[in-house]
């Protein structure tokens, strides 16, 4: 099994691969000075997922972004779900990273009476009554989670009901979910107490 | 050395902590049930920190709550400098579960001429050439960066050079610190690619 770490690190080398000249021949000492980590640990991440470097001479750059965005299923877009349109939700909605790195927001849920039917960004905002049939018909498989703690439980399982596979969720609470769905925390507060652990 | 992950979970106990009854006795198994984790992880990560329950018995929830505050360096609080007061810096700034946890952002920077002096949340917004002089005045040790990508590195700089020793970074670049410097990155596109690496 892969570690979660090698895989937030290929997309971190996708991305410094993207800089470079596509033609060039890249060395994984080259590759991990990019990035700031070891040769060792290039290598080693890399071979979780194939054999792609020409032995003694190094990648071809262009060669392996295509591998890599293979891999991380980046060969095709995502179209994201966002359930609880409040500050965090809304910064989200308009930050251009999202649709550039292939994961463009396509609904919009709420279930504040004065936000339902509102239209944000050119999308309106559903109730997230509607959660389950909205999603299975667009075909949507991952949602972000903006709502306060307390919804985001039940946001979850509308989620998982639609047909949704993956989570990213801002809400700081503990989520209860089925093996099958693959959920990532982001912890404003968890991140910023592992900051005073060190720090005391 | 224990692993960051056993850190973030150390936060993740006090947050589900801080909702039981103070006098409670809790055994690992219940404390793992809260947080959807295994006993045996309870105790080895507890392990990391020291011996706190009471054997066959458990842990007193007051006792405990006490011991991790501790542990994380949540007994004081920590102030926190902002630079970048845009879309994402703006949500950060109203909100609540900051002030909260104890990390109350007392100090804001950028570098755009419309928006140096005015006024957000009580705080007037101050040019970020100004970093060093500020932060180590106002003796501030946490710095939380939401500027373009491109001046995350310069920024970066500015705050260690006034004293910051830990950085959270929303900004989707690499870093480069020196080791004394704690730095975590929140990184949305890296957290949605491991999600389509697992969907696909
Ligand atoms: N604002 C930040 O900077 C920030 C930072 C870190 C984490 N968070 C977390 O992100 C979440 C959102 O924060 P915010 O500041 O945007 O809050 P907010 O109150 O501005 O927005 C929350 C939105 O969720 C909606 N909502 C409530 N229940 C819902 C449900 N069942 N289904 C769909 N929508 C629902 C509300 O109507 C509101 O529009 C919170 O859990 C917060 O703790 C926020
Ligand atoms: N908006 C989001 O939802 C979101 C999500 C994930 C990551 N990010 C990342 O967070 C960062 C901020 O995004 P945003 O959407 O708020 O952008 P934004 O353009 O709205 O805000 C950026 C702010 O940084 C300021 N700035 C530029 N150079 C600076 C410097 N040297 N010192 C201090 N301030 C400086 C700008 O004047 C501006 O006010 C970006 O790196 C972005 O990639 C944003």
């Amino acid at each position: 099994k892969v570690p979660d770490v090698a895989i937030q690190r290929l997309s971190i080398y996708l991305r410094a691969l993207r800089k470079l000249e596509e033609n060039r021949i890249l060395s994984s000492l080259k590759l991990a000075e990019l990035i700031g980590t070891s040769d060792g640990q290039v290598r080693k991440d890399l071979a979780y997922f194939g054999e792609f470097g020409i032995p003694g001479q190094g990648y071809q750059v262009k060669k392996l972004r295509r591998e890599i965005t293979r891999i991380l299923g980046l060969d095709r877009t995502w179209k994201v779900a966002l359930a609880g349109v409040g500050k965090l939700g809304s910064a989200l909605l308009v930050y251009p990273g999202l649709r550039e790195s292939g994961f463009p927001i396509r609904v919009l849920f709420d279930n504040d009476p004065a936000k339902i039917g509102k239209v944000r960004e050119g999308l309106r905002i559903q109730s997230s009554e509607t959660i389950p049939q909205v999603v299975s018909q667009e075909e949507i498989k991952i949602g972000i989670i903006t709502t306060p703690a307390e919804a985001a439980q039940k946001v979850t399982n509308q989620l998982i009901k639609g047909g949704v596979r993956g989570i990213l969720n801002f809400a700081p609470t503990i989520i209860v979910h089925p093996s099958e769905l693959k959920l990532k925390n982001v912890d404003l507060s968890t991140n910023l107490e592992t900051l005073s652990y060190f720090l005391k």
